[in-house]
């Protein structure tokens, strides 16, 4: 049987606040090399995402605020939800990760497709 | 048992020359959806790799030209490459992507966590 979301999402998670700019998403990508970050409220809630993707298309398009380039419409994960739904989510839209959130849309976690692909030895 | 990297490998790559410029590579990785950009030389040979973390890394640090900000010492894979020793390449360096080469260091494939942890859903 597949695991579980709970049992393959990453627990420490980068986020930013979406009052971030541009350059702070880019340091905050850099000195972590994670590349997606989510994007939260003041209340803590997630309002986005922000990836080195978009801010590469950041500079390819010359844009200067996150508000910009986050992704509003985020797709996520439920810490309960079978591994197959999520690779399926994954596959689908063409992204590489998901933040795992609670029913407060708070972020409590990460999965993504390079943990995922950790997966394939271990199960043989 | 486990694929080789040449059945799961996607074989349209898109490439860069390394005498283009960061918001070429940043419009070409927009273009795409693709985040992992081997540069070639003249003669057609991998000489390093740009990614979408490197321009956002670039962004942070005020980087002006893709020599600056292109990592040189790439990490491969080979067609007959047994899946797993890929997975723990990916792993053990923290990428997400190895360029495939041929004898002549020409890229004929790239293989990516995103296409590896497909297989997830399929294996069972
Ligand atoms: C289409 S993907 C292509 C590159 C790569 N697969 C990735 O995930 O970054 C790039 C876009 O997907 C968005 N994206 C990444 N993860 C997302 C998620 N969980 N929900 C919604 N959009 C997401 C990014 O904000 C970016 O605009
Ligand atoms: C350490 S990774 C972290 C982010 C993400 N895992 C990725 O692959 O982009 C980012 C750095 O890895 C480098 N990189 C990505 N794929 C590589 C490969 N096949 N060989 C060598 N370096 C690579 C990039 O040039 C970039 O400087």
């Amino acid at each position: 049987e597949l695991p579980l979301v709970k049992d393959v999402m990453t627990r420490e998670v980068k986020t930013i606040s979406e009052r971030a700019s541009i350059g702070d998403a880019a340091k905050l990508i850099m000195e972590t090399q994670i590349t997606h970050i989510p994007v939260i409220s003041k209340e803590s809630k997630l309002v986005g995402i922000v990836t080195a993707w978009d801010i590469s298309t950041a500079v390819a398009k010359r844009h200067e605020d996150l508000a910009e380039i986050m992704t509003r419409k985020v797709m996520t994960a439920d810490p309960e939800e079978p591994l197959e739904l999520v690779i399926r989510k994954l596959e689908k839209y063409n992204i590489s990760a998901l933040p795992v959130i609670d029913k407060d849309r708070k972020v409590i976690g990460m999965i993504t497709s390079d943990e995922i692909s950790k997966l394939i030895g271990k199960r043989g």
